[in-house]
């Protein structure tokens, strides 16, 4: 009867993209990643 | 033949580790500190609501002496949301004082707070200036 | 390699080991400088190292294969336990890799830069390729299971998917085409390709610097190749694993992850599930219904799905409903493959031969008896397609559904199949249960049609197996598929409960009831 896939460690009611903290096809949580970040070139002194 | 070759690869199944980034934390001047110092900073840093219970001045000090790291994007993120502005040509931030004099489509005038990283490492009031939306981040 | 030394090589080689050697001192000091890696690289463009030429493949293949053994020759003698990996090599050698395209002289040749870069990055991916084919044969006919560590390779690969595709202004020139490269690199190393590798690759497939930035792409340039990938790559593999009863413990690993992949394609791509969902529910064997399901439900971000457990919802009233699906697959091209597309066409707008009802059954049946599936497939949303197209030119709505030529093009292959060929037709029909759109809606209607005029009670007990096996699995659950069977049990016009296979055990009794009850 398949698989509970709310027990797969994807927040499937999250409001942001699921991608951006997408460990591997094997994790059971998400990753704790620094979140890709972008500085623009006019921070750096 | 396919299935046992499947079999050697769910041996060496990927791990966690296997795509970690090696943490690059470098410190640019490592000075001599003593080894019970932390090392690398702490992960609380990497919060973003964290940054919400700095003060000013912390957000200031983490923004010009944390270059290029996730804390400097939090910093700078977080004064924003404090209302704060960063000025490309002066290469700091201002804030309005009161409600700009004259706001035109491509700058606003007005009296302004702004802070002076290089000489007091302060905020200064700055009244009749133009601040030109070119140079707005 | 050594063995795939010439002469020259292995002059090479005695010249290269000592620059990886270098290299890797510097990487592993504690406060790396960016002068000491300009230093060293300065060294190796100066040597000729890093031209377009042999000199310079030695170097790549040297190195590479130096970084993978040190990282792989720390692995453990004991057979059983997990082989160890050394990060360091392998991080040292990425490492080397980006900086020296990053590093490529920006006055060169007339603005020929962003091509060099290119060109190193490919010429590293292959060697890559290369070294990683090899290992694997080693593995698979030199009996040398540690021959191979597929984990070594999926940490090169993933250094230099976060490196080269992280925002960087010196890289922007060359992208999009360092994804395509790594598109091409991934498809070269495909599971059906290469099963030791597998794990690793669709860890890389749907990494999330790789993945996710396909799909950014502008003007959805990535879709197709990552359609690619997953079809071709994943699910072509696993295809004749899943239509087995029982699962094999790497199967099983491997379709759980491939759920995975397909929940956050789901959750933050649904358009693409949306375009190419004939392709996918063709790769996928009916078996793995869930899977389906999943991918079915995906439904545009920006509509919103009416309740189907609203009573009374006038489906037909739905201004979506009159919507038509984008459909990405060229899903025709296996009729014209298998020769019948012209007369299929003629017999819908003729209405004639008749001659021609009789023989479909022969185009859909292999000389074994067995069914073409994919060509069952694509004959009913074929045949729809043209339903809907000739209804809505003639805007006779749905008194054209009852005696026109493709009911009775369905109604043809309902009388004549049998049951295992009935089961894929049904399926067929059923895949196109999805989100509100003019083709839910027709099939909808056809598979509802077929079953109030059903002259034999075990099709309609068949079309409710497929029906009902597709609810009584684990959720998602596809809106169309939901609203079909709502109307089936609820509108008396199709006498369901009358029906002596409702009752034909009492588990099946229960079944019906709870599921009656979960859709009431």
């Amino acid at each position: 009867l398949g698989t509970d896939l709310t027990t797969l460690g994807l927040n499937l009611n999250s409001s942001d993209c699921l991608y951006a903290t997408f460990a591997s096809p094997w994790a059971d949580a998400p990753a704790q990643c620094d979140p890709e970040f972008n500085l623009p070139q006019c921070y750096y002194m | 033949h396919v299935l046992q070759m499947l079999n050697l690869s769910l041996l060496n199944m990927p791990e966690p580790s296997d795509s970690e980034r090696p943490k690059t934390y470098v410190p640019r001047n490592p000075y001599p500190t003593p080894s019970s110092f932390p090392q690398t900073p702490a992960s609380v840093f990497d919060a973003p609501a964290v940054f919400e219970k700095f003060d000013v001045d912390t957000l200031f000090f983490i923004f010009y002496y944390q270059q290029g790291t996730y804390q400097q994007y939090l910093a700078a993120r977080e004064l924003k949301k404090q209302s704060w502005r960063y000025h490309k040509k002066y290469l700091t931030w201002f804030q309005r004082h009161e409600e700009p004099k004259v706001t035109a489509d491509e700058y606003e005038q007005g009296t302004y707070v702004y802070f002076d990283y290089e000489t007091g490492w302060c905020q200064r009031i700055k009244s009749e200036f133009t601040f030109e939306y070119g140079f707005l981040e | 390699v050594d063995g795939e030394l010439d002469a020259a090589g292995l002059r090479a080689r005695e010249q290269v080991l000592p620059l990886w050697l270098e290299w890797l001192g510097i990487y592993q000091q504690q406060n790396q400088s960016d002068k000491a890696y300009a230093a060293y690289l300065n060294t190796l463009h100066q040597n000729g190292w890093m031209r377009h030429n042999e000199r310079g493949e030695h170097f790549l293949r040297i190195s590479c294969h130096a970084a993978l053994s040190a990282a792989t020759d720390a692995a453990t003698t004991d057979a059983a336990a997990k082989p160890a990996i050394a990060f360091a090599p392998l991080d040292a050698f990425s490492k080397l890799i980006l900086l020296l395209i990053k590093s490529v002289p920006a006055e060169t040749a007339d603005g020929a830069r962003p091509k060099v870069q290119l060109q190193l990055l490919t010429r590293v991916l292959s060697v890559t390729i290369h070294h990683l084919i090899r290992q694997h044969q080693a593995m698979q006919y030199e009996q040398r299971p540690h021959a191979f560590n597929q984990r070594a390779y999926l940490r090169l690969f993933g250094s230099w998917l976060f490196d080269l595709n992280a925002p960087d202004p010196a890289l922007d020139a060359i992208q999009p085409q360092i994804l395509y490269a790594f598109c091409s690199a991934f498809n070269a190393l495909k599971p059906s390709r290469l099963p030791g590798f597998a794990f690793a690759w669709l860890e890389l497939v749907s990494h999330r610097m790789f993945m996710p930035k396909l799909l950014l792409l502008k003007g959805h340039k990535g879709w197709p190749l990552l359609q690619q990938l997953l079809v071709n790559g994943l699910f072509a593999f696993l295809q004749p694993f899943l239509a087995a009863a029982e699962l094999s413990p790497p199967v099983r690993v491997l379709y759980r992850g491939a759920l995975r992949v397909l929940l956050v394609l789901l959750h933050d791509f649904p358009e693409f599930l949306c375009d190419y969902h004939f392709f996918f529910c063709d790769a996928i064997p009916p078996s793995c219904i869930q899977m389906r399901n999943l991918i079915l439900s995906a439904f545009p971000r920006n509509m919103r799905l009416p309740d189907p457990f609203t009573p009374n919802l006038k489906v037909d009233l739905l201004p979506e409903i009159a919507q038509p699906p984008r459909i990405l697959a060229p899903f025709s091209n296996a009729l014209a493959r298998n020769g019948f597309l012209h007369e299929l066409d003629a017999f819908l707008t003729n209405h004639s031969p008749y001659s021609f009802l009789r023989e479909l059954r022969g185009h859909v049946q292999n000389a074994d008896g067995t069914h073409k599936a994919g060509v069952i497939s694509a004959l009913v949303l074929h045949v729809g397609a043209h339903a809907i197209a000739s209804m809505q030119s003639t805007h006779a709505a749905s008194a054209g559904l009852a005696h026109s030529a493709h009911m009775e093009i369905y109604q043809q292959l309902t009388a004549d199949l049998n049951a295992e060929g009935r089961y894929l037709f049904l399926n067929a029909i059923a895949n196109q249960l999805r989100y509100p759109n003019n083709q839910t809606h027709y099939f909808s209607c056809v598979l509802l049609y077929l079953f109030s005029e059903a002259a034999d009670e075990r099709v309609q007990e068949q079309i409710t197996r497929v029906l009902v096996e597709r609810l009584i699995v684990h959720r998602p659950h596809p809106w169309g598929l939901l609203i079909t069977f709502i109307e089936l049990i609820k509108n008396p016009r199709y006498s369901f409960w009358s029906k002596t296979f409702t009752r034909c055990a009492p588990e099946i009794e229960r079944l019906f009831e709870s599921v009656a009850r979960s859709c009431m």
